[in-house]
């Protein structure tokens, strides 16, 4: 028996607009830890990791590993019939081939009661390897939603470089090219804040398919926070906390010079 | 910019 209750129900809303279109169906893992899900895209081009722990549901219980074939775009429709201040409930029994979703208003005067089929979903497991990652940067997610959305119009590659105390993000096309760079703020306690941080010295500049960028930027709501690694020759990750129990990742292969 | 590699060539399946 797999029963998880999700004060916050807004978060799994969330979620799935950062999901959905860059996988359209995967298995949901419930373990006694709590709840992951990854998938690439058809391309394999980006890897997304969604992690949900326990101690994020206010109750979590199951008693056997739990899979949860669903597919997102049915999720998602489900979802969306969930107010934001809704609590969400996830039930399913052990080997189930259907879970109950049950969505609870704040004022408890309405509850609503759905039942989505799984599907068997056949989807080989990834190893991520830890990388010594070159440089780790914080920048406030909606200035990042905004930057990949401005330089995308300039064409289909956004570089992404880093140096002491700097990051900078630029993009070139026929109409001409942009560059917009981020300077290391003061206190860098403070959510609006941009950080830095080198492993050496030694500037790192990569590009990416700006296409993917802002696919990923759909999970902005999640944090006011995005965290950037880079690692020359290594995918770059692009990870939103949610709150300090799960968080969703994105892995982006890079484009590499001819 | 280069060409777009695949995560195949980082990842390994488990």
């Amino acid at each position: 028996m797999f029963e998880a209750r999700l004060l916050q129900g807004s978060i799994l809303k969330k979620a799935l607009e950062g999901i959905r279109e860059l996988i359209t169906s995967g298995n949901w893992e419930c373990s006694s830890a709590g709840i992951s899900m990854q998938g690439m895209d058809p391309s394999h081009v980006a890897l997304t990791v969604l992690m949900l722990q326990n101690d994020l549901f206010d109750q979590f219980r199951c008693d056997r590993n739990v899979t949860l074939g669903l597919n997102h775009a049915t999720f998602s429709k489900i979802l969306k019939c969930a107010a934001n201040d809704d609590i969400i409930t996830l039930k399913a029994e052990d080997q189930p081939d259907e879970c109950n979703l049950l969505f609870q208003s704040a004022n408890d005067d309405k509850t609503s009661d759905f039942i989505i089929k799984l599907t068997d979903i056949d989807q080989e497991t990834l190893g991520i390897p830890d990388t010594e990652y070159a440089a780790t940067v914080k920048v406030p997610s909606v200035e990042f939603q905004r930057i990949c959305r401005d330089l995308s119009q300039f064409g289909d590659t956004i570089i992404i470089s880093v140096k002491k105390g700097c990051v900078e993000f630029s993009g070139t096309g026929e109409i001409g090219s942009a560059k917009i760079a981020l300077k290391e703020s003061g206190n860098v306690d403070d959510d609006e804040k941009v950080s830095v941080e080198m492993d050496k010295d030694t500037p790192c500049s990569l590009s990416f398919a700006s296409r993917y960028l802002n696919y990923f930027t759909k999970a902005t709501s999640l944090s006011d926070t995005v965290t950037l690694q880079l690692c020359p020759e290594h995918p770059l990750v692009v990870s939103y906390d949610i709150g300090d129990n799960g968080s969703l990742k994105y892995y982006l292969a890079p484009k590499i010079e001819e | 910019h280069g060409h777009q590699s695949s995560l195949d060539s980082f990842f390994r399946k488990k």
